[in-house]
């Protein structure tokens, strides 16, 4: 799966998502990635969120309209992000990651997986990484 | 407001062969995306235009390079979704284009609907002006490897539990 999440000048805010789904799948299995609130939201008011991972338990607990609402009760990117996968996954028993950015940029990324890869553009350095805690930086 | 994108990639148990390939694909799409952002595009346009990047990438699961179903086929789907006025466009069990999330992005500007499926998705994506291409264009040799080995692990994450799939 891949995704994307921004914000241009004047404020709005969009998230796109892809998928091939799951290797071996049934013909017709239908994931996360088309269903609005599991795969993908964005809403100007709060932020826009992508996810990737095991469909199935993405779209049980809506995981990006989990994230979405945790950011509308105070939580900033980051930790939303790490509390919506991480209670996916302790429910579930299945990985997933996300990324998401707030209404005014600030940046969530976190995977229960043993990796994703992931990148943003701020301030003209390319931000990305793959591993747990792992950041690396280079120019745009 | 500064400008920003970010994009993933795919998460998973991702084997060392394929790191390069993912940080070179994901640095390029956020590249690509945020040139859309710096000239004063919009966030949707960005967010398809790096999408797309990765979709041209085998590297990716999704358009070229996506994963196979159990008959060796592609079926693929993709979502957008603009954050101003709550408006989104998707696809679904979709065969034979290189790009769903275009076709999403159709959906969410030229359709009354939200989501479209197999043959209606197929239908509606001619009547646009996407081209079909040939269903073997979009496998590559990593995704038939792929297949082969979800035969005997199936549903398995890197917890090691079956995946319960639906």
């Amino acid at each position: 799966t891949v995704g994307a999440v921004a914000i241009d000048s004047n404020g709005h805010i969009a998230v796109a998502t892809s998928t091939g789904g799951m290797s071996g799948k049934a013909v017709g299995r239908i994931g996360d990635t088309p269903q609005i609130g599991s795969g993908t939201y964005a809403d100007d008011q709060v932020g826009g969120v992508s996810t990737t991972g095991h469909g199935e338990s993405i779209l049980k607990c809506c995981v990006a309209h989990s994230i979405i609402k945790y950011m509308g009760g105070g939580k900033d990117a980051s930790t939303a992000t790490t509390l919506a996968i991480q209670e996916m996954t302790k429910r579930l028993n299945n990985t997933a990651g996300a990324i998401t950015l707030s209404k005014s940029g600030d940046v969530g990324v976190y995977f229960s997986s043993n990796r994703m890869a992931w990148a943003y553009v701020k301030n003209n350095k390319i931000y990305y990484g793959i591993d747990h805690d792992q950041t690396l930086v280079t120019d745009l | 407001m500064q400008p920003i994108i970010i994009v993933h990639g795919g998460a998973g148990d991702i084997p060392e062969s394929r790191i390069n390939g993912k940080l070179e694909g994901v640095k390029e799409a956020v590249r690509v995306g945020y040139k859309i952002l710096s000239s004063g595009g919009s966030a949707l346009d960005s967010v398809e235009a790096a999408v797309v990047s990765m979709e041209n990438d085998e590297y990716f699961n999704a358009g070229y390079g996506s994963v196979l179903n159990v008959r060796g086929e592609v079926e693929m789907e993709a979502s957008i979704m603009c954050g101003k006025n709550l408006d989104v466009g998707a696809v679904t069990l979709i065969r034979d284009f290189k790009h769903p999330i275009s076709i999403a992005h159709k959906v969410l500007t030229d359709s009354p609907h939200s989501l479209l499926g197999g043959e209606g998705a197929k239908i509606f994506a001619l009547d646009k002006g996407f081209e079909t291409v040939p269903p073997e264009s979009l496998i590559s040799e990593n995704a038939k490897h792929a297949l082969e080995s979800s035969k005997n692990e199936f549903g398995r994450t890197e917890i090691g539990v079956k995946g319960d799939v639906g």
